[in-house]
């Protein structure tokens, strides 16, 4: 859905041939409400604008357009405005890489992030993904701390049938830890650390985040992230990628309509890359991260 | 715009920034500031002090709706429905507002109507157990209107006080989960008289302007009497509520500040705003 913000900015700029800087700030304005209705946070949007502002006023002709033979267009103001702002959302997304780090014997990931954010789920679609490229997966059930959190994992591990692996009296960097000799003892080469949701702000289960990190030494460590988190995103991120070295983020839950704004929150406050993003709640639900399709949902 | 124009431009400028990182929206915030500026004195119109105050009661205000605490009913049992997207606090809220009922001497039984998702009601037997509640459960993949249409039996054949119906989490825009709630909500009412007596939307504070499309559309499919809003103890600050009350004028009933048993609070709309603008 096409939100009023944007709306109104392509159809003020429709055609127009000349922009003065006028028009480029009221068509920000608009630009500016649709944004923050998408989500995107407070001081991002303020950055974003001001680049948009200066590639619009700038003289270089950077926005190309082809018409149906192939031959160049020449494109009106209003037009080449809405063209920055897309090239300009999709830059910041990118660039592309949603390479996962692989090591000999056994590939560490860790799972990270809010209550509810996903985490356990995309555990489990992670593990799928990566058996369709030949690697055995161990899921880890490290959240020891959630009524029936170690089933659920068990649940999905059963689903794939995989092994999940799970001690009971000890804790998440002592079990991390002890994962990696149980893994190659399996003839499992990827585990997937799957943690208890956690706020930034408790001081003890961030600590044992940066135990486990520093026991097991994760190879990826991903922050799962739900699409339909709002200001906060920038807050949360940036706390997460401060304490762990983290490898990129998870956005989960974009088969909803939520826009998906966090995104470029967490992109330019961490520049840690998406790597993927998740689409539904079945195992299979799980894609690579492409910016084109994100950028004009964020935009609406 | 009258007395607007008299405020400082950066006096309007931080406040927006409070409102709009708060998740109030911009709309909102916009509205806000325009209401309020209108309203005080041109003499106060140079002191911070007095506008915030002025934005914080105007908040309040919105905020302050009929919020009944829960109450068993003439008939028994009170049937209560927990709805909302997943991941929100459903269950884990479900376990709070069981013991808080026990609290009061009731006799609980809780509802596993979510057949859906993996260890669903493993987890409300953890919290059933640990608030002393009965639980009903079905098979996987069972139809969740029939666990609570049983869950409902099991309650009017105890002599219980009240039946909470756990629900699967669901996106709003998925058409057939939606219909299946409309479902589970029609099954409850055939089971009991005036059935269910409250349905509770669970939302999560973390979450931005989602939030009203999230209240708009279960709304729009089973009418909500109250909101849950959860997670306030991290640093969300849950704005988005404000233009949620507003619009649908469905009152916050109760607040989430943690993971345990007794992290549940009554909503009181002051608080809420003395914590917006901490
Ligand atoms: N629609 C949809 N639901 C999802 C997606 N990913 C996860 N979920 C659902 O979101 C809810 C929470 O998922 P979990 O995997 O339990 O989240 P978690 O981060 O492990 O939660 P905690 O361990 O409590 O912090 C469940 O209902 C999942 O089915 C997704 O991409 N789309
Ligand atoms: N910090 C905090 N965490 C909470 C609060 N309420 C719930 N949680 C956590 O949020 C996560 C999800 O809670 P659930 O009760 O499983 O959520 P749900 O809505 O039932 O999830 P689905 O059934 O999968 O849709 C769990 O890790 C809970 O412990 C709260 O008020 N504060
Ligand atoms: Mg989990
Ligand atoms: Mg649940």
């Amino acid at each position: 859905t096409i939100s009023k913000g944007f709306r109104n900015a392509r159809l003020k700029l429709q055609g127009k041939a000349e922009m003065s800087e006028e028009s480029i700030d009221e068509a920000l304005r608009d630009v500016r409400v649709s944004l923050l209705e998408g989500d995107v946070e407070f001081g991002v949007v303020k950055n974003f604008l001001g680049r948009v502002k200066d590639k619009a006023l700038g003289k270089v002709v950077d926005v190309e357009a082809k018409d149906k033979e192939g031959k160049k267009l020449k494109l009106s103001a209003g037009d080449r405005f809405v063209q920055i702002c897309y090239q300009e959302l999709e830059a910041l997304m990118g660039p592309v890489d949603t390479s996962l780090n692989i090591s000999k014997p056994v590939t560490r990931i860790m799972m990270v992030g809010l209550q509810g954010s996903g985490k356990t789920t995309t555990a489990g679609k992670l593990a799928k993904y990566l058996m369709a490229q030949k690697h055995r997966p161990m899921l880890v059930a490290a959240d020891v701390y959630r009524p029936a959190a170690i089933d659920q994992l068990q649940v999905l591990g059963a689903q794939l049938a995989i092994p999940v692996y799970t001690e009971s009296g000890l804790m998440p960097p002592d079990l991390c830890e002890r994962a990696i000799q149980k893994a190659k003892e399996r003839q499992c080469d990827v585990v997937i650390y799957d943690t208890a949701g956690r706020l930034t702000i408790d001081d003890a289960l961030m600590h044992e985040l940066e135990e486990i990190e520093r026991r097991a030494r994760p190879d990826n460590t991903f922050l799962v992230c739900d699409a339909m988190i709002g200001q906060d995103a920038v807050r949360t991120a940036a706390e997460f990628a401060k304490r762990l070295a983290l490898h990129g983020f998870i956005l989960t839950k974009l088969d909803g309509d939520a826009r998906g704004g966090a995104a470029l929150s967490i992109k330019e406050v961490t520049g840690k890359p998406i790597k993927f993003l998740g689409m539904g709640e079945t195992l299979d639900r799980l894609e690579e991260f492409r910016p084109a399709g994100l950028a004009s949902r964020i935009l609406g | 715009f009258g007395a607007k124009r008299e405020l400082d431009k950066s006096l309007l400028d931080d406040l927006e920034q409070i409102l709009i990182t708060s998740d109030i929206g911009v709309k909102t915030a916009q509205h806000l500031l325009e209401l309020v500026s209108n309203k005080i004195d041109k003499k106060e119109v140079d002191q911070p002090d007095k506008v915030r105050a002025a934005l914080q009661a105007e908040i309040e205000r919105i905020l302050d709706l009929e919020n009944r605490p829960l109450e068993v009913a003439e008939s028994k049992p009170l049937v209560l429905m927990v709805v909302g997207v997943n991941g929100g606090g459903k269950t884990t809220t479900i376990g709070k507002l069981a013991q808080r009922f026990r609290d009061q001497g009731r006799r609980v039984v809780l509802g596993a109507g979510d057949t859906f998702r993996a260890a669903a009601a493993d987890q409300l037997e953890v919290w059933a157990q640990r608030s002393g509640a009965d639980l009903v459960r079905g098979k996987e993949g069972q139809d969740p209107s029939s666990v609570l249409f049983e869950a409902v039996k099991r309650a009017q054949s105890s002599g219980a006080d009240v039946v909470i119906a756990d629900t699967a989490g669901r996106l709003h825009t998925k058409v057939n989960l939606m219909e299946e709630l409309k479902k589970v909500y029609r099954v409850l009412g055939k089971a009991a008289l005036g059935a269910p007596h409250e349905v509770l939307l669970v939302l999560d504070a973390t979450t931005g302007q989602n939030a009203i499309a999230q209240a708009a559309q279960f709304n729009a499919a089973i009418p909500l009497t109250g909101i849950v809003l959860t997670k306030l103890d991290g640093t969300a600050k849950g704005g988005v509520i404000v233009g949620i009350c507003q619009e649908f004028k469905i009152p916050v009933r109760f607040i989430g500040i943690g993971e345990k048993l007794d992290d549940l609070r009554q909503f009181d709309a002051r608080e809420f705003g003395s914590a917006l603008f901490d």
